[in-house]
């Protein structure tokens, strides 16, 4: 455990309890992605299988059933309890476009044909574009929430501070992992605009609003 | 050495 890897792990919790907090509080999840938001559920159910089948420390294990949980109860505020404030009409990319050949590829690339570890793999590539219909809902309606913009950033933050934590760590433990690793830069490279509409208005105090 | 399972990050 580094400082990198930790607080991308904090950036990650702070990103999933904002958007649960927004939701929780607004009673309302206008300009959230529902299938965003089922994407990650997917993937941390699927990365996660090895909560039953081996224990790494009680870090570990918390912080793994904290983003289940929060990510299940997400879905569930969108989807049911909050059903009548859902954007559908808005939330339109087809995730099947997404599964299909991620799911293919985790079969071909992996790093060992069984089960658990093809899961494992799955939910590694699915997670990098997991946020695809989000930020695809944001170019559609062609403006977010700076609360979204706050979810977004630290979701971004949090795969950025991993990216140096996979440095670290091949530096000083000659650790590496091939298929995280360029999951992980494809996944960052998808957050670089948003970062620059970020820095450049909701920082500075403005809406993220696109031009038409 | 390359990765280890099972895998210890998030």
């Amino acid at each position: 455990m580094n400082i990198f890897r930790l607080t991308g792990d904090l950036s990650h919790l702070a990103a999933i309890i904002i958007l649960l907090l927004k939701i929780w509080k607004s009673r309302s999840c206008a300009g959230i992605s529902g299938k965003s938001q089922v994407l990650f559920a997917l993937v941390f159910t699927t990365r996660y299988l090895d909560l039953l089948t081996s224990f790494i420390s009680l870090y570990n294990t918390t912080m793994k059933v904290i983003y289940i949980g929060c990510s299940y109860a997400t879905v569930y505020l969108i989807y049911m309890k909050l059903k009548a404030t859902y954007d559908g009409n808005h939330d339109t990319f087809r995730v099947e476009f997404l599964i299909v050949p991620v799911g293919g590829l985790a079969f071909l690339v992996n790093h060992d044909f069984s089960p658990l570890e093809i899961l494992w793999t799955f939910s590694i590539y699915l997670e990098s574009v997991a946020i695809l219909p989000q930020l695809f809902m944001i170019s559609k309606t062609g403006e977010a929430e700076t609360i979204t913009t706050h979810y977004l950033f630290f979701l971004g933050l949090y795969r950025a501070l991993y990216l140096i934590n996979w440095i670290w760590r091949f530096y000083f433990e000659g650790f590496f992992d091939m298929i995280a690793i360029v999951a992980g830069v494809v996944q960052t490279i998808l957050y670089c605009d948003f970062f620059y509409l970020y820095v450049t208005k909701v920082l500075k105090g403005k809406k993220l609003s696109l031009p038409a | 050495h390359a990765l280890t399972m099972p895998h210890d990050e998030l």
